[in-house]
């Protein structure tokens, strides 16, 4: 379980006090599927970057499974992340001079969970199931940005995570791949139980969940659930 | 006016051929507003990069106001670019470490056409054109993902191109902000008479053109003129 309590994030210029965040609080039961909507410099990504252990609040509490996130050091912070959390980055984040292959099996080097010949297997299918089968060697210059973007998802996969994070995941990628990538985290979510949390700016792709929560200037505005599908 | 005739675009990866654009043939009159859409990996960006004068074709023809741009050495390629065009990339391809006001200033220190005082001016009107007055400071870490987006969409404006080029302009921005963005390129377009040709994968923004050209696997599927709005 995710619970955020009076999180505030915020960020120095110089003199000048840039507030990302000015008191967010939820819960997302296990094996839910959330989507966070808001306007662009709302807070949403700030807000991802905290769920996903990459980055603490400057003040309140973050607790994920009754742990507290906001008094770890950086080694608990980044066991927690390799066990439990599945990332997709806003702007891929992928290691340029790697082949998409290696991109997907990095999760896996860090964890240790798997030997080479399974890291190689389960990378592979991972590509395979959004449509990259044929760019396994390809480089990120090598890609399209939807195509990478991609690449992005199938990481996020490989580590079996309890919870998937996802920043725009779909953003670069057309109505097609937009509904694969969907079916994708509806499957690993009713079929799994897995926990999905993910940032859109588009409506359609938000209707796909039964809970909207929606930021504006770093605060909840309102935090709706859907009638059943 | 550009002029593509039966362009192709072929990568290398060892062995292996890709062949990103297949023979795609069309032109584009002085003050058209176009929309290009297809599938992720059909070949937008690839296309984009050769009407943006920023790589070449492998064969066929590529005309701008009738000089054959598919011979031209690498000087005079940057001159035509400094002087007609303004691109947004897919990836923002910001500056890490300038501000956002240097990033915007930067293709003014390229074409040389403005002092530095002129520069910071005209710097400082196109991100207040696209919200961004406030963050004039922020370096792109410092920036969210669609305030990137503007700041990108900001530089493309600055040096008075005659053609503007952009890849998915709006797909880091939430609704409103797209609006704002569209706007900005309508009003250009019908008030100076600027050609405007983008690339995006969401209809709704494709329906603020009156052409909207379709790619699939490097080729043109369709071409078709929107009744009058
Ligand atoms: N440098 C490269 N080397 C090899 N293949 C490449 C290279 N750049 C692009 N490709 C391939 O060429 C094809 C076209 O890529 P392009 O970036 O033009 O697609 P796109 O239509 O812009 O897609 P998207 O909507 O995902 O951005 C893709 O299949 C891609 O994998
Ligand atoms: N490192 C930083 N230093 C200063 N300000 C920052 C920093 N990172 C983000 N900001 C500011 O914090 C605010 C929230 O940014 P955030 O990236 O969370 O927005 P967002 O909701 O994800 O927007 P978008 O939809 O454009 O991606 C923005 O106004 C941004 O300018
Ligand atoms: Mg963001
Ligand atoms: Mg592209």
């Amino acid at each position: 379980m995710i619970k955020v309590t009076e999180v505030t994030k915020t960020y120095w210029m110089g003199e000048v006090e840039v507030n990302a965040l000015r008191g967010v609080s939820f819960e997302v039961h296990d094996g839910e599927m959330v989507a966070i909507m808001g306007p662009s410099g709302s807070g949403k990504s700030t807000l991802m970057n905290i769920l996903g252990v990459l980055d603490q609040p400057s003040t309140g509490s973050y607790q994920i499974d009754d742990e507290e996130v906001a008094t770890m050091g950086e080694t608990q912070m980044a066991e927690i992340r390799n066990r439990k959390i599945g990332f997709v980055f806003q702007s891929f984040n992928l290691l340029p001079r790697l082949t998409a292959l290696a991109n997907v099996e990095l999760p896996m080097l860090y964890s240790g969970m798997f030997g080479r010949a399974e890291r190689h297997e389960r990378a592979t299918a991972a590509l395979e199931s959004v449509g990259l089968g044929d760019r396994l060697d390809h480089k990120p210059k090598e890609l399209s940005g939807g195509q990478q973007q991609r690449v992005a998802i199938a990481r996020s996969l490989v580590n079996d995570p309890s919870i998937i994070l996802a920043d725009e995941p779909t953003g670069a990628l057309d109505s097609h791949s937009t509904e694969e990538v969907l079916g994708i985290f509806q499957r690993l979510n009713y079929e799994q139980g897995i926990t999905v949390v993910f940032v859109t700016h588009e409506q359609e792709v938000a209707d796909h969940c039964r809970r909207i929560i929606r930021v504006r200037d770093g605060l909840v505005e309102s935090d709706k659930y859907l009638p059943d599908q």
